[in-house]
């Protein structure tokens, strides 16, 4: 099953 | 001092009534700008982000940037106590550990004030860049709510492809499966009831139902709803407040591995 993503995965921390 | 007087205020009952379940508590942010918020879920896979800029309010003071932990929960249960029609305005003294929300009726022969503490709050600003989607899709706001929520009777998650045809939302679960092919139509009478897709290429991405049915507790606020997709990011899921501001919401998608 494919995997729940983050925003973390996406987008940097500013 | 900060100083926002907000005619409609039925916008911030709407706005807290939108976001109250997704994010506990938050920071909300006043500037030069406006009143804005930025806060994840618990988990980081949803995000919202909303602005209600200066010109919304009839009267906007505020000397100073400044940052308001709020729990959203309790900040919902004030804003009930308003009327539908009444007018809302938030104070707070500069250094103070309190906001001030005052509700005073059309006629104002009714004025209640609610004293809230502030809590402080860390919380992560996420650097969202600006990007061109390969697919936006504007539709009615009702019909995106009713379709999300159908869909959530058969399944946990809501595959959503554009292309040519149009936009195809999409589950499956134990019953069986459920497909809702939308297509483009601007032949209708009121702007607000057409559905304009914008592709530069066809993109699938699946989302996890729950958070996107949770979304749609912004419908109040808009009549359409834009949806902005790209194979690789979260999709954006845009509620616009009239020329006043905005609420958006960013969910991460299921990634194959």
């Amino acid at each position: 099953d494919p995997r729940q993503g983050t925003l973390l995965d996406f987008f940097g921390v500013s | 001092m900060l100083e926002l007087r907000l005619v409609q205020g039925s916008l911030l009952k709407k706005l807290l009534e939108a976001i109250k379940d997704l994010v506990t508590d938050a920071n909300f942010d006043c500037s030069a700008t406006g009143f804005s918020l930025q806060a994840m879920d618990s988990s980081h896979v949803a995000l919202v982000s909303l602005l209600l800029r200066s010109e919304a309010f009839e009267h906007y003071r505020c000397d100073r940037n400044i940052s308001m932990g709020l729990n959203l929960s309790n900040m919902a249960k004030v804003l009930r106590c308003s009327g539908p029609d009444d007018i809302i305005t938030l104070k707070a003294d500069d250094g103070g550990d309190s906001l001030t929300f005052m509700f005073e009726s059309p006629n104002q022969d009714k004025i209640a004030d609610f004293e809230m503490k502030l809590m402080d709050i860390d919380s992560e600003h996420l650097g969202i860049p600006d990007t061109e989607y390969q697919a936006i899709v504007r539709m009615p706001s009702a019909e995106f709510a009713r379709i999300c929520k159908d869909l959530s009777g058969i399944g946990d998650t809501i595959a959503i492809s554009v292309t040519k045809e149009g936009v195809k939302f999409s589950t499956r679960g134990d019953i069986g499966s459920a497909n809702i092919v939308c297509r483009q139509n601007t032949s209708v009478d009121k702007p607000e009831d057409a559905t304009i897709i914008e592709m530069e290429e066809p993109v699938t991405l699946t989302f996890a139902l729950r958070y996107i049915n949770s979304f749609t507790k912004a419908t109040p606020l808009s009549n359409q709803v834009t949806l902005s997709l790209s194979s690789d990011l979260p999709v954006v899921v845009e509620y616009k407040i009239a020329e006043m501001g905005y609420i958006r919401f960013y969910l991460a998608p299921k990634i194959d591995e």
